[in-house]
């Protein structure tokens, strides 16, 4: 997966933190101390689908199986999505004052791809 | 934060240009919405008088609250010692520490009551449920270095049987002042099962007054000793989920 840093404009990962103090969160959050919201962002030419790296999906399966057989479709662009995903775990109080700490699967961003 | 201070941060685009601001507050609103749709809130939660931090402090110091790593993330160390990444949890767990209530509808000096939430009330498996209890020993009471043996009462209140105890008793090893737990599992399992939150328990120890052995309970003067309910739980039809994509 490619990271994001202005010089292209291919599919890549957009880093974006959030600090819970900054947005007044750290009230109710207890751990962690901020949030990686990361994103994906950028073009997904046709070279990109499918390659390497990027997310393999029944879609992306079909969609090569069509370009094999010189039907590409013109309008079926590829889509910059997350290829991988991270859980994280939060310690934080819930209305009923009670610590909750919460195991959440695929919550960060970790790389994008085509698909 | 001005950018001089955190020059790497990357949401300091916030404080920048107009027109970077418009964008990063919609990004920024899209982010709080997304952290709490997946703890399933609708909203924050409105915290107008924070838990004492000596409580807090103290029940997280008892569990293995775990250690927060530069990128954000919690380690939570296992049991047997070692040190698990998050990277390891495929399932979504939740692990809930209640405080101790009391009130006036209690009639015994003895009675607690915890309040367990269920955020998103979705139906939640107990794996594990244990009170943790406080016992302080007063000075002067025991030579040095002797220990006194008491049997602690823990009487749970079924839910929708008004008068129906039931008991958890254990012998209590009692060589200095300290934290004690009691298995309370079926005890929150039948709570959970009834649709119930509330938790009611009564802890007796007949023979503690006369050895100089006092259970903490609720304390506004020993906010670090409060009674607290620790209760691990999963989604119960996590097998047979369906997500929609």
């Amino acid at each position: 997966g490619l990271e994001c840093d202005g010089s292209s404009s291919l599919c890549c990962r957009q880093q974006f933190y959030i600090d819970f103090r900054l947005i007044g969160w750290n009230d109710w959050i207890i751990a962690p101390s901020g949030y990686f919201g990361n994103y994906c962002e950028g073009n997904c030419p046709a070279y990109m689908a499918g390659v390497p790296g990027s997310a393999s999906s029944f879609h992306t399966a079909v969609v090569n199986q069509y370009r094999m057989r010189g039907m590409s479709p013109g309008s079926m662009n590829s889509c910059c999505i997350p290829t991988k995903l991270s859980p994280m775990s939060m310690l934080y109080f819930n209305d009923e004052y009670n610590i909750v700490k919460r195991d959440v699967p695929n919550m960060i961003v970790e790389e994008c791809g085509c698909a | 934060e001005p950018p001089s201070i955190s020059p790497s941060c990357a949401s300091c685009g916030l404080s920048q240009t107009d027109g970077d601001t418009r964008v990063d507050v919609g990004l920024l609103e899209a982010v709080k919405r997304h952290i709490l749709s997946r703890l399933q809130m609708r909203d924050r939660p409105n915290i107008t008088h924070p838990i004492p931090k000596a409580a807090m402090v103290t029940a997280l110091k008892k569990l293995h609250a775990g250690k927060v790593r530069e990128d954000g993330r919690l380690e939570i160390p296992n049991l047997d010692g070692h040190a698990a990444s998050m990277n390891e949890v495929e399932e979504e767990t939740s692990e809930i520490i209640s405080f101790a209530e009391t009130d006036e509808s209690l009639t015994s000096k003895t009675s607690l009551f915890f309040v367990i939430s269920n955020e998103g009330n979705q139906k939640l498996y107990v794996s594990q449920a244990s009170l943790w209890m406080y016992f302080k020993l007063l000075p002067n009471v025991l030579e040095k270095g002797s220990r006194r043996k008491v049997t602690v009462k823990v009487y749970a209140q079924e839910p929708g049987f008004g008068s129906k105890w039931n008991l958890v008793e254990k012998r209590v090893d009692l060589k200095r002042s300290g934290w004690h737990t009691f298995p309370l599992t079926h005890a929150v399992q039948m709570v959970f099962a009834k649709g119930d939150r509330r938790q009611n328990l009564d802890v007796r120890c007949e023979v503690c007054e006369k050895l100089g052995i006092v259970p903490v309970l609720v304390n506004t003067a020993d906010e670090s000793h409060r009674p607290f309910l620790v209760v691990q739980a999963r989604a119960a039809d996590n097998k047979h989920r369906i997500r929609k994509r």
